[in-house]
């Protein structure tokens, strides 16, 4: 159920939009948001508002909405603590032509969230995030750069929903990387690599190694330092 | 030690491989010390099976991990390692089909090296490259140059991923590891990594070992 839209600066729309108008932009999200969970697990829509930008060939929607989590008692299945309940979501969706695209997708419990967004240190050096809503170029830009990664690295994706997906990845992962490399202290340089679609627990599940955690090994010798040899 | 060493310039390394969508990043670490054990002590350069030990270490997970320590145990008891062209690598695991006779290289021990990272480049220099462990942490988007990331964020006690020291150096006066890493020559510097040395950044010092070949 749309919520009351707040007072608005001059050139930005008032949350205004009508269900209907919302419906399509908010399923998708929703999809988005669920993608990959099994039946059972899936959250749902609470209250939700929307406004609408004009970009080229279609709109940009920008929508607030809660999320109930389901009770989930698995942590294996539901990656949310349970105490975690409702979430307070901001997605941007691009509408071209009836196609759908998840631009951005900010979500986090409802008490925490707001403090996440204070953080004045976190806005000022991701000056992109700052913008709201994004530059008219910013999707247009973003596309570019994704796709050239496909072809760098030979992607080919299941369907568009799959793709979309990846490329929603793919920009947070830009973003990650740039805090990694703001916050390294040596020469390395931090960017767009063949694992850039990856979410991080799909990275560490698929390519990295548990066991060295987990088990001490079994126990060898040791070495005499070179200078005993 | 001395104040750079590189085998990669002396012959005792391979060419960097390719584990897929695999965490059998402990084989690859193994066979590359072996390989470098093998050239140094026996004077070839053979490139050597990760997936015999995926198949036939029954003590690690194989592509859900293992440890460098078990696998040496494992070659050992096999009686070897066979060579990548005759044991192939599919990036899964599959029934045992290892063969003795087809083995090409063996090991007589293994050992756990110090924690002091100058003690570790002089043992690389005079021994060669060395198996390590290291917390992944920054490499899923690393490009190039030497990393150092804040202790906290690559914190020494969450190693999760085996690679291979193969020589040390400087870069306009920072101390770097070279390092080989499994993921294919696409990824990082000609799918190598350069972590700074010195500071046990990412524990990179706390799971060093090698084997021994008489």
């Amino acid at each position: 159920v749309p919520v009351p839209a707040e007072p608005w600066t001059d050139d930005e729309q008032a949350w205004d939009l009508s269900s209907s108008e919302l419906l399509a932009p908010a399923r998708f999200a929703l999809d988005m948001y669920n993608y990959g969970r099994a039946a059972g697990t899936r959250a749902v829509l609470g209250a939700i508002r929307g406004r609408v930008r004009r970009v080229g060939r279609g709109s940009l929607f920008s929508l607030e909405a809660t999320v109930e989590e389901p009770l989930c008692n698995d942590p294996l299945v539901c990656p949310l603590p349970m105490s975690n309940k409702t979430m307070l979501c901001s997605f941007q969706v691009l509408d071209e032509l009836g196609k759908h695209m998840l631009l951005r997708r900010d979500c986090g419990p409802v008490n925490t969230k707001v403090t996440e967004y204070g953080n004045e240190t976190f806005s000022s050096f991701l000056p992109l995030l700052n913008k709201d809503p994004l530059p008219q170029d910013f999707s247009a830009e973003m596309a570019t750069v994704f796709k050239h990664f496909m072809t760098t690295y030979n992607r080919t994706y299941k369907s568009r929903e799959e793709a979309q997906w990846r490329f929603t990845v793919f920009t947070r992962n830009l973003i990650r990387a740039q805090k990694i490399q703001a916050l390294d202290q040596g020469t390395a340089e931090y960017g767009i690599t063949k694992f850039s679609d990856l979410t991080e627990e799909e990275f560490y599940t698929i390519y990295l190694n548990p066991v060295l955690q987990k088990e001490p090994g079994r126990k060898m010798s040791l070495a005499k330092s070179i200078n005993d040899l | 030690a001395p104040p750079e060493w590189d085998w990669r310039k002396k012959g005792a390394v391979t060419e960097v491989k390719d584990q897929g969508m695999c965490g059998s990043c402990w084989a690859f670490s193994v066979t590359g010390n072996v390989e470098g054990q093998w050239f140094l002590n026996r004077g070839t350069l053979l490139s050597l099976s990760e997936q015999e030990l995926l198949d036939c270490d029954k003590m690690d997970k194989a592509c859900f991990g293992g440890l460098p320590s078990n696998a040496y145990t494992a070659i050992k008891d096999l009686g070897g390692l066979e060579t990548e062209d005759d044991y192939s690598y599919q990036g899964h695991v599959q029934a045992c089909s290892f063969s003795a006779q087809r083995a090409k290289v063996y090991i007589n021990d293994s050992l756990e090296l110090s924690k002091n990272e100058n003690k570790m480049a002089a043992w690389l220099a005079q021994k060669g490259p060395i198996s390590v462990a290291i917390n992944a942490f920054g490499m899923q988007f690393y490009r190039h140059g030497i990393a150092h990331p804040l202790r906290p964020l690559c914190s020494p006690w969450l190693i999760d991923h085996a690679v291979l020291l193969v020589g040390y150096g400087n870069r306009s006066n920072t101390p770097y590891w070279a390092i080989k890493n499994s993921w294919g020559s696409n990824w990082g510097e000609e799918g190598y990594y350069y972590l700074y040395r010195g500071s046990g950044a990412c524990g990179v010092n706390t799971m060093a070992s090698s084997a021994v070949v008489n």
